[in-house]
């Protein structure tokens, strides 16, 4: 599904210190593979999910999503290849202000001309899944962290796309309210959608078939991990 | 340090429906306490540390803050209440995006007229007990989820307030990182500041001598915390 070979990602400052935050990268996420991704505060985790995503680039090294080469072809083109294949759980949500949280989850379908009443009715259905039927109509500001963390959540699913990339989906939730989201991503991969989470919590992360981890840019090998 | 007399606070939406946040609420914390409040997603939690820290009115009810009714003032005397009493780390970190890290840390200081100098390596050093000596001149959206989260913490421990409100301070990093921050503020409160935690990490809640637990607006008795 996602095939990373040899990512490096390098910041650089005006006052020109450089933050190397992903140092030679190489991960293979099978299709219908379940995968959470750990690591220390600053360790390139959101980096890694955002070129995973198409959302940056990297400087060197090459992406494969679904067989394309994204590092190869024209940016032009990742907006189509990203809607169709991706959804994405932002750390920091990303809600739209000014819509409330079913115009939020609702937003992908329109884009995709789907009728309206049907949009709503998906996008309600996957609220109500995830404890919200009662805030649909609460706008972002009007929704304690945690709600709006799961309108974040349905809107990434609403088109269930064939790629799940969420980062820190639980960080703002109780142990119960996390419970439901991943037994609902749980879900969805027993029917095939391929997920990678990114998390701090080693609850989440018992939901995944495996942990990748990582630290100042690099992804361990099991046995780095086993401290040797 | 802070006590709460049977507060309540209620949304009202435009379209008329109603969510009661707190639904009677009576708390003492005492000067030096270190407090957990913990409970479900939407519970209240938010809503009550704001009322605490006079960022929100209740709509009944009286809230008294170092010996002062705050429901009872005229609320353009709060801003100054607040400056002197509070330090607090919002769940949504509010960090001021065209500042970088320490320009947002050494902001109260600088409210406070401290000479720039003396401000500048006060926010230097508390930025480095936070691990964060590296990403000084990095602005919030150059810097990782748990760094930005760590520079807010920061930010409201800079002016050493008698109380702390801290709303999910370690939601977005690992348990090293948890570590850090936790037993700063542990230290702090050996020297007597007040401390409340919002936490959905039981981890976190450890190192309060308290924990108090939400649920629908209410504060749980023992009894019901147990499942009585
Ligand atoms: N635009 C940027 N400019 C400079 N440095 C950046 C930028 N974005 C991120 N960084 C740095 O790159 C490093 C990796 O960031 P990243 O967001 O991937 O970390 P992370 O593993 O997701 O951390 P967390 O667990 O705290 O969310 C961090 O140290 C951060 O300061
Ligand atoms: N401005 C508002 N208008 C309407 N409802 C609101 C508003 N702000 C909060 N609420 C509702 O009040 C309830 C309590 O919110 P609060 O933010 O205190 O919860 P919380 O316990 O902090 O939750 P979390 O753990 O998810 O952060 C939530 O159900 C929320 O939807
Ligand atoms: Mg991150
Ligand atoms: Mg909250």
């Amino acid at each position: 599904m996602a095939r990373l070979t040899n990512v490096h990602k390098t910041y650089t400052m005006s006052a020109g210190n450089v933050v190397q935050a992903l140092r030679g990268v190489t991960l293979d996420i099978p299709r219908g593979a379940f995968y959470a991704l750990m690591g220390p505060s600053g360790s390139g985790k959101s980096t890694l999910l955002n070129i995973i995503g198409s959302l940056d680039r990297p400087d060197t090294g090459t992406i494969t999503l679904d067989g394309t080469d994204i590092t190869a072809i024209s940016p032009s083109e990742l907006p189509d290849i990203r809607r169709r294949l991706i959804g994405f759980v932002f750390q920091g949500f990303n809600l739209i202000p000014t819509l409330n949280a079913l115009e939020n989850v609702a937003l992908p379908l329109k884009y995709e001309g789907i009728r309206r009443r049907k949009a709503r009715e998906h996008a309600v259905e996957l609220l109500e899944k995830m404890g919200l039927g009662g805030r649909i109509h609460h706008r972002p500001n009007e929704l304690s962290g945690g709600e709006q963390q799961r309108v974040a959540i349905s809107r990434a699913l609403i088109m269930n796309p064939p790629l799940i990339l969420a980062d820190e989906p639980t960080g703002e939730v109780d142990t119960a309210t996390s419970e439901t989201i991943m037994s609902l991503l749980s879900d969805l991969n027993e029917k095939g959608q391929t997920i990678v989470v990114v998390t701090h919590d080693p609850f989440t992360a018992s939901y995944a078939e495996r942990v990748i981890r990582m630290r100042d840019g690099h992804i361990l090998s099991p046995d780095e991990e086993n401290g040797e």
